[in-house]
């Protein structure tokens, strides 16, 4: 019954962003 | 909001958070850099029974547009040339010089012959707005409370003597 999620974060360009801290909340 | 769990992202800028229960999740990164500029990410996303959620935010999308105009006390006529620094407040200190305040800033420039300067700047991020002579670095005057939310624009004014 569950889903899932993946989240990324890139710079203007579309390059990723490593090492950036992701925090989720309920 | 309650904190469920933390990750760091890849190489590839992905934080993979697997299997969860349906729901709202708000996500949340505070240290994202670009151009060694730090943003603020806050955004929800909803994650549905049997599907896989593949969010994907490009930074810089996280900013807002200040406007300064800064014009003179004595005839409050617009000044030109005078040089803006735009500070994260948590690194400004009134007691700097221009220097010291160049070295921290996030942004910096000059006003134009309307006076105006633009800047598109992190949203939901506190800046001191810091004003100096080009000429002698003198400071002429501060302000330590400036922030933007995203997509909007604050027009902003100073007064100088």
């Amino acid at each position: 019954t569950s889903g899932k999620l993946t989240y990324r974060l890139t710079d203007d360009a579309g390059k990723g962003l490593a090492n950036v801290k992701v925090s989720l909340f309920d | 909001n309650i904190l469920l769990e933390t990750r760091l992202t890849d190489p590839n800028g992905l934080a993979d958070f697997g299997d969860l229960n349906p729901n709202n999740y708000m996500l949340v990164a505070d240290s994202a850099k670009v151009n060694n500029v730090a943003y603020l990410v806050q955004e929800y996303v909803q994650v549905r029974t049997g599907a896989v959620k593949a969010k994907e935010t490009k930074v810089t999308d996280y900013s807002g547009t200040f406007a300064l105009t800064v014009r003179s006390y004595n005839n409050n006529q617009p000044l030109k040339n005078i040089g803006v620094i735009i500070i994260p407040s948590n690194k400004f200190n009134y007691a700097s010089t221009t220097a010291a305040n160049l070295k921290v800033a996030d942004f910096s420039g000059v006003t134009n012959d309307t006076g105006l300067i633009t800047f598109k700047i992190p949203s939901n991020k506190q800046y001191s707005v810091y004003l100096y002579n080009t000429v002698t670095n003198a400071s002429y005057n501060y302000n330590n409370s400036v922030s933007v939310q995203k997509d909007a624009t604050v027009n902003y004014l100073m007064n100088i003597y």
